[in-house]
């Protein structure tokens, strides 16, 4: 059946990356999504009890064997570099350090979800998130 | 008009602890 309301996101694909969505800082300061810059995400992370923002390089994309829908993004996360797989839609967007958002199909992203978006690629680094006290 | 936390935005990814 078709969405209600006229709303047409994909599955699996979070309403807050939509153009004008409010999103809260750590310090309660509310801005849309399109105006989070690099400094929000860090800043928060430090105020953040249990949160810490990692490195997460982009070492490959490909296409998912099961869907077109679908790409698989190799990450080395963190110090240690551990290799990190995940299988998003092609229009899911990671914010790329003194960058901002980007994904695998940025038109599609700007599409659905009118969010200004980059291509994501080999060798960009990502901001991800691991349990500070995780040992 | 909902209101999302910052962290919902990033994924988490976990390293798997190897030592």
């Amino acid at each position: 059946p078709p969405p209600p309301s006229g709303a047409a996101l994909p599955p699996s694909l979070p309403p807050y990356f939509v153009k004008g969505s409010i999103i809260q800082l750590a310090n309660g300061e509310l801005k849309r999504v399109e105006d989070l810059k690099t400094e929000d995400f860090i800043q928060s992370a430090e105020i953040s009890s249990d949160l810490k923002i990692d490195s997460s390089t982009v070492e490959r994309i490909e296409g998912s064997r099961t869907s077109p829908d679908f790409a698989v993004v190799q990450f080395s996360v963190g110090e240690h570099r551990s290799q990190v797989s995940v299988e998003v839609l092609v229009e899911y967007p990671f914010f790329v350090f003194g960058q901002g958002w980007s994904s695998c199909c940025p038109d599609r992203t700007t599409q659905l979800l009118e969010l200004p978006c980059t291509k994501l690629s080999v060798g960009d680094v990502c901001i991800s998130l691991t349990l500070k006290n995780l040992k | 008009v909902p209101v999302f936390p910052w962290h919902s935005l990033v994924p988490f990814l976990a390293p798997t602890q190897s030592d």
